[in-house]
């Protein structure tokens, strides 16, 4: 899989996310 | 020479030397098995892999005997209403989760051992109109359930004991969730996959239940079952299968898809592909590790290797009926197939 087809990747998906998701 | 003449040659140029059959079991009681599992149980301080076999007014728990052979060490009876499902629970011992019900599971049960009172005893978990459950680490169960208005999804915490403990609201996705699994690699995240192809990905830690993302699997092969996912350098993989896919020329008969999915952007590629054998139709899967296995309508069992999408073994029906049900055990590489009548045979894969 390339960054190209799937965009920006992040080790830290899971972290950002739960950051971002309102409470 | 001699051991290509003592190989058989199954079914469309598969074999079945990757699977070796180690012990048989046989509910002599059953009328109609309809789940087998391994559970791990400990008596007198000595804790053994034990295998549950489901027939819908009872389940049984087997205990390894010398010489490859079963012993029967306990039979609950369940009453009325029929077992459909054992719900496997991951780092538990002397706990047997069981889904009642008709068409759709009604009830979640537990079934253990009191040491308490010397009893073999039957608790009550949950009741509703519960579209999937699944049991998850730290001796958790969670499930979506529907009501007319609006779906619940949550999670129970139990105790040894098997006593229901806390419970947490996972905030639900407006369609259905019909299928749930942990995420590998990342504590406290789950996905699950609903009734109109998306993948939704859930925090579940102690204090939120939040709905982090939605993401859609696409509309070629419609609802969609997530048996297993993980993260790895940034992605989450997750394996689907396919249960009611139709066959198409350019890809023949999906069984099960690994599919990459960036949960920043929502964005997916397919990963590995792996179809049906030719001119095999139906399947009921189950997933562990990278190792698929599922019944065929010709009452055939196939098990894939996921990472290499291939069909790696055939198990063709046995001469005295066809398999009905296929379940890896909870340790190591041993799949358990179940005839209608309660026969259980344990392969090493």
């Amino acid at each position: 899989c390339s960054e190209s087809d799937l965009g920006p990747i992040s080790l830290n998906w899971f972290e950002e996310l739960s950051a971002e998701a309102p409470p | 020479d001699v051991a290509e003449q003592l190989t058989p040659v199954l079914l469309d140029g598969l074999r079945e030397e990757s699977l070796q059959l180690v012990s048989k079991l046989k509910d002599s009681s059953s009328s109609c098995a309809v789940d087998v599992s391994t559970v791990w149980w400990e008596a007198a301080g000595c804790r053994e892999l034990c295998v549950v076999t489901a027939c819908e007014s009872s389940v049984s728990l087997w205990k390894p005997l010398a010489s490859d052979h079963w012993g029967k060490i306990y039979t609950w009876q369940v009453g009325e209403i029929p077992v459909i499902q054992i719900v496997p629970l991951p780092d538990t011992c002397n706990l047997v989760c069981i889904a009642l019900g008709d068409l759709e599971i009604g009830e979640i049960r537990l079934l253990l051992y009191s040491s308490e009172n010397d009893l073999f005893k039957q608790s009550l978990v949950k009741t509703g109109n519960i579209k999937a459950v699944l049991g998850i680490k730290d001796r958790r169960l969670v499930s979506s359930s529907r009501t007319v208005q609006e779906q619940q999804v949550d999670i129970v915490s139990l105790s040894e004991m098997g006593r229901c403990k806390d419970g947490q609201t996972l905030m639900p996705p407006e369609e259905t969730v019909l299928a749930f699994a942990e995420v590998e690699g990342v504590r406290d995240a789950l996905v699950g996959t609903t009734a109109v192809n998306s993948i939704v990905v859930w925090s579940v830690n102690l204090k939120t239940g939040q709905l982090l993302k939605k993401m859609h699997v696409g509309y070629s092969y419609p609802a969609s079952i997530c048996h297993r996912a993980y993260s790895d350098s940034g992605l989450l993989f997750v394996v689907l299968s396919h249960p009611h896919a139709k066959e198409s020329e350019s890809c023949g008969n999906p069984a099960f898809r690994v599919v990459a999915f960036n949960p920043k952007t929502a964005r997916s590629t397919g990963v590995m592909f792996s179809s049906l054998p030719p001119g095999h139709a139906g399947r009921q899967g189950d997933v562990k590790d990278a190792s698929a296995a599922a019944v065929l309508t010709s009452g055939a069992i196939a098990v894939w290797d996921l990472l290499l999408g291939q069909c790696t073994a055939l198990l063709p029906p046995d001469p005295e009926g066809g398999w009905a049900l296929a379940r890896w055990a909870t340790t190591s590489a041993c799949l358990l197939a179940g005839q209608r009548d309660g026969t259980v045979c344990l392969y090493q894969y």
